[in-house]
């Protein structure tokens, strides 16, 4: 199973037109492997953003160079796949 | 059986399809279980088939799972399944529209993506076709339907999570569907559940027109997110993919709109916790129940609509 430690969720909020273009930038850098959950649209809308490890400085540093309020909406997402994968066979283990 | 099945956990592809042939087994009058298709990896595709009675009655088409991903939402079909079983000759509504109309419920409309997400890659949302000249793997198939094909909205890059694929139809996953709904001919109401921001969407994507049907649909998504609401406080938002989201091409209920089946919908299912794809599976059962006043306003109103 592919591996996701390290790896964040931003909730983005975008105050302005200009700041989801700005966003919707990061989008094409296809070496910051970014997964977008929620996409860039409009003001308003939550933009959330799966950040590898390796890319997060980049991004945060980006988004702060621009202005861009964002918050960790998931911390690491290992944890949560852990946390599910343990759930998931504590039911299969009881099941059998 | 079907009683002891867990419906608040998260179930592997085999999990399902045998919960599957458990309800058939438990429900032959009422169930039955139809192969519509293989994947591209050789998977079959099932969709099961609730019926009273009568041949090709008009029918409501429910599919999850189409972005393999979203597990609340075929976590969620499997509990809708059951609930059907339950709530016939019980629920007087329900009853009523069930000795009418037919229900196709497709639990996982993309299987491949599916095994691929308990297997190898949780975070996968596409099906997992090779496209010839890249490395790239699999194409959304909620943007490979034809309808508005190929136009902004949808990535012709194949290493995008939003690449629309070759051709419409090229995924086998969405021409099985296409093939089952044409052949079918009598489908009423087609709805596609995704998730998550808690939206109710109807058409269009594609384009800024507005549909034909706009204000009959807007007040049967109104009535359908007070009914969700209603349940445990889930604040939904509605409107036409474009209006609510962003242009989005070549997707499922853009094409079934195209067909005449004018009640077609797309839901985004919850995370109210910020959790995301990650939705705990403590929220599987309440996600389900909400999600499913508001199908029951869906089939109702087209039960007590017919066109």
């Amino acid at each position: 199973n592919e591996n996701f430690v390290g790896h964040q969720v931003l909730r983005i909020s975008a105050a302005n037109e200009a700041q989801v273009q700005k966003v919707k930038e990061l989008e094409d850098l296809e070496h910051l492997q970014l997964d977008f959950w929620r996409d860039p649209v409009r003001p308003g809308i939550p933009i959330d953003v799966r950040v590898p490890f390796t890319s997060i400085q980049s991004v945060k540093v980006f988004l702060e160079s621009h202005g861009i309020n964002y918050e960790i909406m998931i911390e690491d997402i290992q944890t949560l796949l852990d946390e599910e994968q343990k759930q998931m066979s504590a039911f299969q283990a009881r099941a059998l | 059986s079907t009683k002891t099945f867990n419906y608040a956990t998260y179930h592997t592809l085999d999990e399902i399809y045998e919960f599957m042939d458990l309800l058939v087994t438990e429900n032959p009058q009422l169930v039955s279980k139809i192969q519509i298709g293989n994947t591209f990896e050789g998977r079959p595709i099932y969709v099961l088939k609730f019926s009273t009675g009568g041949t090709n009655r008009p029918a409501i088409w429910i599919d999850t799972g189409i972005h393999s991903r979203e597990w609340v939402t075929q976590a969620s079909g499997v509990w809708f399944a059951k609930k059907i079983t339950e709530d016939y000759g019980q629920d007087a509504a329900f009853t009523a529209i069930l000795d009418n109309m037919d229900i196709f419920l497709e639990i996982v409309t993309n299987p491949d993506g599916f095994a691929y997400t308990h297997k190898t890659n949780r975070m996968w949302r596409k099906t997992r076709s090779r496209t010839q000249g890249s490395l790239c793997v699999g194409v959304d198939p909620n943007r490979n339907w034809d309808a508005g094909f190929g136009l902004a909205g949808a990535s012709s890059n194949p290493c995008s999570d939003t690449y629309h694929g070759k051709f419409a139809n090229s995924e086998v996953e969405v021409k099985s569907i296409v093939d089952f709904v044409t052949n079918h001919g009598n489908i009423k109401a087609f709805i596609s559940i995704h998730s998550y921001s808690q939206l109710l969407l109807y058409p269009y994507g594609y384009t800024s027109e507005p549909a034909p049907d706009k204000e009959e649909l807007d007040q049967l998504a109104k009535s359908a997110v007070t009914a969700l609401t209603s349940l445990y406080g889930t604040k939904y938002k509605y409107g036409s993919i474009i209006d609510t989201i962003y242009q989005a091409s070549g997707s499922t209920v853009d094409w079934t709109y195209s067909q005449g089946i004018k009640y077609s919908f797309t839901f985004e299912l919850r995370d109210t916790g910020l959790r995301g794809f990650l939705l705990p599976a403590s929220q599987i059962i309440p996600t389900a129940e909400e999600t499913w006043l508001a199908l029951l306003t869906i089939m109702d109103h087209t039960f007590k609509h017919p066109y």
